[in-house]
């Protein structure tokens, strides 16, 4: 490997793609989501962190990506299909620093045999190596040979080879074990790249994640999903979101029902790794991202026919499943399969929990998390105790949000559930 | 081996000057572009390429200086490079 003289001080960079391709059949999302693997291909090496900045926002990214041909007033004009393909710049502190122009006279094709047009992902994967500091290579395997090489092979599964990872690491030392357990299972692999659609028709408004009060939240194989109406956001285990834009609900949870417009709670079992969705007074079960069999009652895990639930969690202390509703909780053994006797309890038992909390998780590090409305109680692993300085803005910690401002018009935190024991409160109307 | 055509030596060494195999030549000086430099320059091009390392512009060499690729150079100028070797 060679690598230049530069490398980003900084290890979360920000990208967008400034403009798309207009002589292939590539739609804006699948661009996107090709740069968005091209990218993690050396994240997941590095430790370095890729977020991609909305096309509205007025700040300039780190990485800026552009379709141009011929001369695009840079030093490196494009000559037609063939020839030279693209290029990327060096990290810098100029602006054109770290930069990636992609010749648009090429055909960019993804998931095409050998010989159709031009892989795009092989080709961004290379230009990001450059972006973050690395030169050509002569290494036979390396994805920084200087001439194409055809495609490598999909995107959700591609792994940088060895010497490529090895000039990468010179520059930015090794990806950080994260500090959690490893998941059991393997993240959920994201849905198929949609297949080359027309360009993207005006995507749909989409809700803003840094508005909190979210639908379900669910710890799925180490990885934090925040449901909200049709859409939901991923969080990976390193803290790093897959997208700062929410995914489909119903493209990537295959089968589940198109009239089940919004998830009030969902949990990964962990007995059998499958993945419980729930909405109104009915679950649906996933193997992976497959719906496994019809919608199930309710009432199967112990509520009374016809109930909704808040909140869904199963507690690795004991194995057992916690289903929240309002200022009650049941409680499901999963191992015996049946719902466990003396319940509902009052949810006061775990002190200082909000009531008819959002949804309620618990970490790759065993802690639990309650969630209401942009706040979130953490309750340290094994214990039913709320720290001393819960709730706390859930914002910062987890969805790279600011957090609420401190106006007195914004929402206080709701008020947790008092502690067991008399209640001498004075309750007026605007309380 | 059958000596490249005079047309061809030209576009290889603009083409190995391009990429960084060739300093840029310099009109005040008009350094001659020794023959043993041009031969190393193309051994390290062709090695890039995964050919053989013959050091002459022959057809197989030639042709694949017009094969699709990065518009970076291979050669980043020896200050700014840190060549890692097995």
């Amino acid at each position: 490997y060679a690598l230049s003289s530069s490398v980003w001080k900084k290890r979360t960079l920000t990208w967008r793609v400034q403009s798309f391709p207009q002589s292939s059949a590539l739609s804006q999302q699948t661009v996107r989501s090709l740069m968005h693997h091209a990218l993690t291909a050396w994240g997941i090496e590095s430790g370095l962190k890729f977020q991609e900045m909305d096309s509205q926002s007025p700040a300039e990214p780190d990485i800026l990506i552009d379709f141009a041909r011929a001369y695009h007033q840079d030093s490196y004009p494009f000559d037609g299909q063939g020839g030279t393909l693209a290029h990327a710049f060096f990290p810098g502190e100029h602006s054109i620093s770290g930069d990636t122009h992609f010749d648009d006279e090429e055909i960019w094709t993804f998931g095409s045999k050998d010989g159709e047009g031009t892989d795009l992902f092989a080709v961004a994967v290379h230009e990001f190596g450059h972006a973050l500091g690395l030169g050509h290579s002569s290494a036979p395997d390396s994805i920084m040979r200087p001439f194409y090489q055809g495609p490598v092979g999909h995107p959700t599964e591609y792994r940088l080879s060895q010497d490529d990872r090895e000039g990468l690491q010179q520059l930015y030392g090794k990806a950080p074990q994260t500090p959690y357990d490893e998941p059991t299972r393997k993240p959920l692999a994201p849905p198929p790249l949609p297949p080359a659609l027309p360009p993207d028709r005006p995507s749909l408004p989409v809700p803003d994640r840094c508005d909190g009060n979210f639908d379900a939240i669910a710890n799925i194989r180490g990885e934090t999903f925040f449901f909200k109406g049709p859409w939901f956001w991923r969080l990976q285990p390193s803290g790093q979101l897959v997208s700062p834009r929410p995914a489909r609900l119903h493209r990537f949870w295959e089968g589940l029902p198109a009239q089940v417009k919004v998830i009030q709670a969902a949990y990964a079992r962990h007995r059998d790794g499958r993945i419980l969705l729930f909405s109104g007074s009915e679950f649906w079960v996933f193997q992976d991202r497959r719906l496994e069999g019809a919608a199930r009652p309710l009432a199967e895990l112990g509520l009374p026919p016809g109930e909704k639930v808040d909140a869904v969690f199963s507690w690795p202390l004991n194995g057992k499943t916690y289903l929240v509703q309002g200022q009650r909780y049941w409680r499901y053994d999963e191992a015996a399969a049946r719902p466990d006797p003396g319940y509902p309890r009052d949810l006061s038992l775990w002190e200082g929990a909000p009531h008819t909390p959002d949804d309620v998780t618990v970490s790759n590090t065993g802690d639990t998390y309650f969630f209401k409305g942009v706040y979130y109680w953490r309750f340290p692993k094994g214990s039913v105790k709320a720290e001393p300085d819960s709730p706390k803005p859930m914002g910062p910690q987890w969805l790279d949000c600011p957090a609420p401002s401190a106006d007195p018009h914004s929402p206080r935190p709701p008020k947790a559930t008092l502690k067991p024991g008399p209640c001498n409160c004075q309750c007026e109307i605007n309380q | 081996a059958q000596q490249p055509a005079a047309q061809d030596v030209s576009l290889g060494v603009d083409w190995l000057t391009r990429y960084g195999y060739l300093p840029p030549p310099h009109p005040a000086q008009a350094q001659l572009q020794n023959p043993a430099k041009l031969r190393d320059a193309i051994k390290v091009m062709q090695r890039f390429a995964g050919l053989p390392e013959t050091g002459i512009l022959d057809p197989v060499t030639m042709a694949t200086m017009h094969k699709p690729r990065c518009s970076l150079p291979d050669v980043l100028g020896v200050a700014g490079l840190v060549r890692r070797r097995r």
